[in-house]
């Protein structure tokens, strides 16, 4: 399990935006992205999970830069979306495991998750692709959480480090 | 922006399974993951929003193979992790938009997601990597979403085959 997994990253330098209650219809992506796009404001992670009753929720980051560039753009569309609110959190870090072929791998995002938890860190926010599994968490847990994470998945690495004389 | 982007890939072969009103603390997301990988059961797209009033819904892909085992697994921690209900949909697709630094590109999401407003294709699901940009459709969709999306991003290759004689 531990080989497939190359690196660990860590950024902080990321915000988190939500437009909350969209109707979940054909065009709303398209017109929340396409207005970003518009303002060239970059967009990491994208996350829109189930609906509930034909509403949904899309989130997602950008550069903390961008954050007040990007609610000022999605405020003028609100109401064309109809969304019931766009809220954002500056208080997040995205901590993210890098491999080749994770996804065949079942247990590696099992291990990641397992490593946030053995630390008590709250998982606020989750996207997967085959190279890469990211988690949002506290900002201030950051670091721990990459050296938790770096325990799981590189334990030799740290018993060398704990080598005194 | 078409440059960025080398392939389209759809995947007809996908379960989406949601477990909803979890409680959103450390723990939850490695006992669901955990308990899939101890059944050697492979996740694809696991997502994850932000959670309302610290309840979430933990959402993810597995091979329509893989269904019945993931389902029966995860009955048997529903009360465990406190979920309201677990959900599935076999009637998924998953498109996907394959390239290069696809992140610092904005627009090339808002373009597919375009694509599939113009073929009137709700978008249920999205996650997102620099590598990747995945939507889950209604599978009976999936092939006009690939020939849509196509059109958007390979205009020269619609043109030619739309010469007839
Ligand atoms: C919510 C949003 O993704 C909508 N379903 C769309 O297709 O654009
Ligand atoms: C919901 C789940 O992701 C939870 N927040 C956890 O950290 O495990």
């Amino acid at each position: 399990n531990m080989r497939a997994v190359s690196g660990i990253a860590s950024d902080e330098n990321q915000a988190r935006i939500a437009i909350t209650g969209v109707p979940d219809q054909p065009g709303v992506a398209a017109k929340i992205f396409g207005t970003l796009a518009n303002r060239n404001i970059s967009v990491d992670m994208i996350i829109q999970s189930l609906n509930k009753q034909e509403i949904n929720d899309v989130a997602f980051t950008v550069s903390s830069n961008d954050l007040n560039d990007a609610l000022e753009a999605l405020e003028k569309v609100k109401s064309e979306i109809q969304a019931d609110a766009i809220l954002h959190d500056t208080s997040v870090a995205k901590v993210s495991i890098v491999g080749i072929g994770m996804i065949d791998r079942p247990g590696i995002a099992a291990d990641m998750f397992s490593a946030l938890s053995e630390g008590q860190i709250n998982i606020k926010m989750i996207a997967t692709s085959e190279i890469k599994i990211s988690c949002l968490i506290e900002k201030a847990q950051a670091k721990q959480a990459v050296q938790t994470i770096h325990n799981v998945f590189f334990p030799e690495a740290c018993g060398a480090t704990l080598v005194t004389d």
